[in-house]
């Protein structure tokens, strides 16, 4: 090798003007498609064309190819280990990362075929005894954030905000986008004031949906009767959970029994969400390290109405990216699982990471999250939805009963 | 992975939690 680099001659010649010529036409016709691909720019309801703002950050992470680890990621975890390495590796495993593995069930660490398996673990029955309080914790978890919703703005740390309305769905021009569980203030706000979402500003009106209220054609898409072709999120009821076990029956009573008379009734296009008259919105965020349990159980009891899959990029979750980049849950692929408790709305996020992107909801099997297909850019409102009406004819939805396993965050 | 709850309450609902606490499932957030 070395004498090949100190004693080969190099000969410049130049290329022929037609390889060249095919050269840039090669890279225009990739940028022109990458810019097709990208829709860049979008109009706000007045038609006024405005660009989709994203941190530096985010377009030096965006341009890792972190959906095609997170897939590989899932296939590596997903190979079977030989029997005779699963104890050892599994081991090694809650070693490092701090498992505890006398309340895993099976307890028999040769059961688990694959590391992603393991990862999936369950729990032994009463592991997790559930507290008598109006919200319990869904996942095992550091607690990274708390507090009161302000004028539709989740404090992610300090002095980092992002919109309740982007990490939930928030309406654009096209109704099918509108967002009725997004709930705010019942106090008059200035139809001028806005908000703000990846650098695009919206108006109350659009936040609101005002303008599909008052569509009847968007009124009869709500109740099923019609569908609009254009829409980029056909709504279509997914309840799979059969309606007649005497299981189902149980929980639907039992939610029912708790939501009692003070219950919201199923919230419709024209209810809006707003907040009853005193009551507040809060929020709780909970990040899951890669040694806890990763199933998430049902932190109250409730009814799930509708789901809202986020198909966005997959950055890390972890608390010091959480710090650095702003905006993180709303660009990242989550699942809003939105409904109503005993006092009003409710809403649940599990928001998918570069290692665990594949997000499972037991009561809904044709959810597909960390799909092989690039998503758009996570722009605000693109989302599909489905809805749960028939899962429970007295409740219009999926009833939980709090501590009910819900569904989980596979590796990958 | 990240779970984020939105949720309407009255407004005497009270945490029982702090900021970088440990929290397993079914452990109290809060209450009314």
């Amino acid at each position: 090798v070395a004498d090949a680099w100190n004693n080969t001659p190099t000969k410049w010649y130049p290329l022929p003007i037609g390889v060249g010529a095919l050269l840039l036409a090669a890279v225009q016709f990739r940028k022109e498609q990458r810019k097709r691909n990208e829709p860049e720019v979008v109009t706000d309801g007045n038609g006024t064309v405005v660009k989709v703002k994203h941190p530096w950050q985010v377009n030096v992470l965006g341009a890792l190819p972190l959906r095609n680890l997170s897939r590989l990621w899932g296939y590596l975890n997903s190979l079977e280990l030989p029997v005779w390495a699963r104890p050892t590796g599994y081991r090694l495993y809650a070693w490092v990362f701090g498992c505890n593995l006398n309340e895993i069930e099976p307890s028999d660490l040769r059961s688990y075929k694959s590391l992603g398996d393991f990862f999936y673990r369950g729990l032994k029955p009463g592991a997790r005894p559930v507290a008598n309080t109006a919200l319990v914790s869904p996942a095992d978890g550091t607690v990274i954030h708390f507090g009161v919703i302000d004028d539709h703005q989740i404090e992610q740390v300090k002095g980092v905000t992002y919109s309740v309305d982007a990490l939930l769905g928030i309406p654009s021009s096209n109704p099918a986008h509108e967002v009725e569980f997004a709930a705010r203030p019942t106090a008059d706000v200035d139809d001028q004031e806005f908000a703000s979402v990846n650098g695009i500003d919206y108006s109350l009106g659009q936040l609101l949906g005002h303008t599909a209220l008052e569509d009847p054609e968007a009124e009869a898409m709500e109740e099923g009767t019609i569908s609009r072709p254009d829409s980029p999120t056909g709504i279509k009821d997914v309840s799979t959970t059969p309606n007649d076990s005497v299981d189902h029956l149980q929980k639907t009573a039992e939610v029912a029994a708790t939501l009692g008379s003070q219950s919201t009734p199923p919230l419709t296009r024209k209810a809006t969400g707003r907040v009853k008259p005193g009551n507040q919105l809060y929020f709780t965020v909970i990040y899951l390290a890669p040694g806890d349990y990763h199933r998430f159980h049902s932190p109250t009891a409730w009814v799930v109405e509708r789901r809202r899959h986020f198909a966005g990029e997959l950055f890390s979750v972890s608390p010091f990216l959480v710090k650095r980049l702003a905006n993180l849950f709303v660009l990242n692929e989550r699942v809003a699982l939105l409904g109503r408790w005993r006092y009003g709305f409710f809403g649940m996020v599990p928001v998918g990471a570069t290692n665990v992107g594949s997000i499972k909801v037991n009561f809904d099997k044709k959810l597909r999250t960390n799909l092989p297909e690039r998503p758009a850019p996570p722009s605000p409102g693109t989302y599909s939805e489905a809805t749960y009406h028939s899962a429970s004819a007295l409740l219009r939805g999926q009833p939980l009963v709090a501590g009910q396993e819900m569904g989980g965050f596979c590796l990958g | 992975s990240t779970i984020v709850l939105v949720y309407e309450a009255p407004p005497n609902f009270q945490f029982n939690i702090t900021p970088g606490q440990k929290v397993r499932v079914g452990q109290a957030l809060g209450d009314v």
